[in-house]
């Protein structure tokens, strides 16, 4: 049985890239087969796993959305056993609009990632900062979704929206879709804000919000640039602390 | 002789909203005619400004780049003299794809500001986090373009993409478009990272770095949540004084 994460939030820089690399890189290092797929045109997961995009121009998740290559061939493995990725390209951005007028242009991945999920205990997707089509391809295809919300003012705001779009999912394509759960990240016990904006975010969700939540922790921001998931570069800042624990979590009750 | 600003980045989180407005707020108090145009469907820069997107749903940008409404009748004062808006609404969203098929689809805005822009010193844009059909919009209507970079990692894999999609719409559809700046955002004194992605940019950029850079300071993140400016919530933070400081460098040089 394998479980499908989406990892999404249309608001920019709330963390949605350093939770699907750090999630995805925890639950493999716990020995769970599990593929990342980078559904964002900034191919940010796909470099904050070590590969370069200039690398895959040939063969990324573009060519298997439109139909040009098998998912299967354009998936690689990653400097983490159990860890697989299919990377994204900047020409992932030409998709939105190719796919506009394709039937059933929602279902693309989900088509793809039939062949292949069985492969795997878990499937993360790094979703983009937009509700357009590779959101809502990725939204379509997974089993939940997990909300990560920065713990500012702004991130509370396009929250309403991003929910309107999932039921409006859950009703037309996707009906057993279902929030994973909401996590608060760049979480600064030290601020009014971020503790003002965590009250607020637990007493919306209730228990929908993690145990866990990510703390701010530079070593977090240091490891793409190294290439390297954050329990490869520093596995004992609390930012690996904090996703080790997330991934426990997610493990004990899906 | 007024000067239209965009502020985009593709990167999601940069600041690009905090600096749209807070650069606006500062033009306006020193005595600049200023209107701060949200092309952003999360509306944030509309709420950082005080204007609730509820009051603004039949009348917002929305309305005027679809031909429904001039845009000089949405555009609303604010709390601070010399400062207009043109607000949005998450309504915005569906222009993305109502505009595809119509004609000149990428002037739009610059045709709307054509009517307004002589009553202004200062025109500036916030854009959202993509580099779809709202930011073509913007980049359209500008003289220049000011690229907010967060002193992080993944904020400087997108710059290339960024940078060739301006050579475009100078190719193609705004010849005079220049780069007005480059602004280091969120920037730490104490942190490596900081220092380091701030050298790689200055090397990169040379003189079109802006002097100021803005420093990280939790009273620019907490204005929001209060309607306002920084220059009204706290005109003696570090935030205020960044953003005072990059509004006289604009206005010596353009
Ligand atoms: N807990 C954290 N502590 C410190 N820095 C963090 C943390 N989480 C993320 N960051 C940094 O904040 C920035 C934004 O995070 P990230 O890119 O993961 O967000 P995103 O939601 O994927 O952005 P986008 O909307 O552009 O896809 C990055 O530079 C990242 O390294
Ligand atoms: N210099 C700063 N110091 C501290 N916090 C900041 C600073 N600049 C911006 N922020 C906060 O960081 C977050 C991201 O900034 P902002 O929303 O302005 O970025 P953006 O590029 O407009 O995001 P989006 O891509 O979603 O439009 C916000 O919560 C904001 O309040
Ligand atoms: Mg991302
Ligand atoms: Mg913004």
């Amino acid at each position: 049985q394998h479980a499908i994460i989406a990892v999404a939030n249309q608001k920019g820089g709330v963390g949605k890239t350093t939770t699907a690399v750090n999630l995805a890189a925890c639950l493999a290092v716990a020995e769970k087969r599990t593929l990342l797929v980078d559904m964002d045109p900034q191919a940010n997961a796909t470099s904050g796993c070590g590969v370069e995009a200039a690398d895959v121009e040939e063969g990324n998740v573009y060519h298997a959305l439109l139909g040009h290559a098998q998912l299967a061939d354009v998936i690689q493995t990653t400097q983490i056993p159990h860890l697989s990725l299919a990377p994204s390209h900047i020409n992932l951005a030409g998709a939105e609009v190719e796919m506009v007028n394709l039937i059933a242009r929602e279902q693309k991945l989900q088509t793809c990632l039939a062949q292949v999920a069985d492969d795997y205990d878990y499937v993360i997707l790094d979703c983009p900062p937009s509700l357009g089509l590779l959101t809502l391809n990725s939204l379509t295809a997974a089993d939940s979704v997990l909300i990560p919300i920065q713990c500012e003012y702004y991130a509370l705001e396009g929250l309403g929206k991003l929910l309107n779009t999932i039921r409006l999912i859950q009703r037309h394509l996707n009906k057993q879709l279902q929030i994973a759960g909401v996590l608060l990240t760049m979480f600064d016990q030290r601020l009014n804000l971020s503790r003002q904006v965590a009250d607020e975010v637990r007493s919306y969700f209730g228990g929908k919000v993690y145990k866990t939540s990510i703390s701010r922790n530079v070593r977090l921001a240091e490891a793409p640039g190294h290439g390297q998931p954050i329990v490869l570069y520093d596995i004992v800042s609390p930012g690996a602390q904090n996703y080790m624990s997330l991934a426990g979590e997610i493990i004990q009750h899906g």
